[in-house]
């Protein structure tokens, strides 16, 4: 059965997305069968894998909002063992679309079930804030994984993800777990990188993964060629860096 | 009349909040008396003030559901010419409390009317989506500041946010103006950068300000001192260009 992990942080620009597609690439190389579905209306994931759903597609926001199954929406992409559940724009409108419905937080769960046996691992990567869209990600999943910028502000807002994350367990999703905390855009030359690193593994202990994904031009170029990491720039730092954390997750089992 | 300009972008990280401080710092230290409000429940751009608001103060959330008012909430600031009206993580739940209400992207523009007259500029901070609370923002504003970060990701979401604001040109807001397009993170050495800010130039003709913010660690490092950067590191790359992005902004008018 495969293993649902949401990629999430309210916090903007932390490396959520770029987690997500390249985490689920490296996964996908290792000939694991991953689907990696795009919550974001910004459809960063979709476009950074060179999809560009049009208004006919459907789209999470179809799935969602109940017009169609996951598998109607489901694409192939250029690696053999990953597929992707595209966004749109239109899944904004997800949001206030849901609020009245009843048992809203468990959308995503019910529609991802019937495809969940298709794979091993399911990665969604989630838009910077807490509603609706990450709270049925945050129910559906069996564990988050936490990026965190290695900047001041990374810290802050732990506090209110945290909160997040135990209110869904009280009500949601008690299985929920958190899979690992991620540092991302770590510079080892810089004080600030640094100071932020210690403060998380003092914040999370044994939560955070000895792999820090090191900042990394090749990894904010690699989007608008549409391509994950692996097939843009095998050997740079960042296709190393999310390859070795395929490595960790795997192994965590 | 004080001037009030939203500083909006969809997109998370892409430089919103340390513009925000540091063009009111930089305008406050030309001594025009400034205001700057925090409508983010992050509330980053109060933290980066070293304001830390606690459960018995009064923030942007009672402010903007009404149980007090903006001059309640404003706090001063080490410049003398720069006050603040703080945010407080409790502002998540305006996005959902103001949904019922009457007029509710008008609250803002409201609360903020008696105070207008005491500044020359109010400078909005916005959380990264474009929910109630930046409506709320586009809707009380005179103008937008749009950062953009240089990265691929950055043009993306442009057409999202133009619809956003031709939206509440539309129905709530006629005056509202495009103050600007601000360049962020710009590092002339990376092709990547380059090709963004060539592309921005193009997309917005004229709009585009001629100062951009070049990466700089020293802006990054200046919100864990609870400073802006001109009393953080004056000679910094990142002082000199919101000096400048604050020249152009008052001789723009
Ligand atoms: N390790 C890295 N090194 C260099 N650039 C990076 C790295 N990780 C991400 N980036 C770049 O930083 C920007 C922000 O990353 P990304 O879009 O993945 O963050 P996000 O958390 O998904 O943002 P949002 O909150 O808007 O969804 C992007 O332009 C991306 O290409
Ligand atoms: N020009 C710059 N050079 C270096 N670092 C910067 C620069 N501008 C912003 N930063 C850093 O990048 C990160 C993101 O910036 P910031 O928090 O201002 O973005 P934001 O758009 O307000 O994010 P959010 O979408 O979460 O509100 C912060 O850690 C900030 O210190
Ligand atoms: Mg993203
Ligand atoms: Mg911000």
């Amino acid at each position: 059965m495969g293993k649902i992990m949401a990629v999430a942080n309210q916090k903007g620009g932390v490396g959520k997305t770029t987690t997500a597609i390249n985490l689920s690439s490296c996964l996908a190389a290792a000939e694991k069968k991953t689907l990696i579905v795009d919550l974001d209306p910004q459809a960063n994931t979709s476009s950074g894998l060179g999809c560009y759903a049009k208004d006919t597609d459907i789209t999470a926001y179809e799935v969602l909002i109940g017009n169609a199954s996951a598998a109607d929406a489901i694409v192939s992409t250029m690696l053999p063992y990953l597929s992707l559940l595209p966004s749109h724009v239109r899944l904004v409108g997800a949001e206030v679309e849901l609020v009245p419905m009843v048992a809203r937080e468990h959308k995503l769960k019910e529609v991802l079930a019937p495809i969940l046996s298709n794979y091993e691992y399911i990665i969604i990567d989630c838009p910077p804030s807490l509603g609706l869209l990450t709270l049925n990600t945050l129910t559906a999943a069996d564990s988050v994984i936490i990026p965190i910028q290695c900047e001041y502000y990374a810290l802050e807002g732990m506090g209110q993800l945290l909160n997040s994350i135990n209110l869904v367990q009280m009500h949601l999703n008690p299985e929920l777990q958190i899979e690992g905390v991620l540092l991302t855009m770590y510079d080892g030359r810089l004080n600030l990188s640094r100071q932020v690193a210690e403060e998380t593994r003092k914040y999370f202990p044994e939560k955070v993964y000895s792999t820090a994904i090191n900042r990394n031009v090749r990894l904010s170029e690699a989007p608008s060629f549409g391509k994950p990491i692996i097939l843009y720039d095998i050997l740079s730092t960042g296709a190393q860096n999310y390859i070795s954390l395929a490595k960790e997750i795997i192994s965590n089992g």
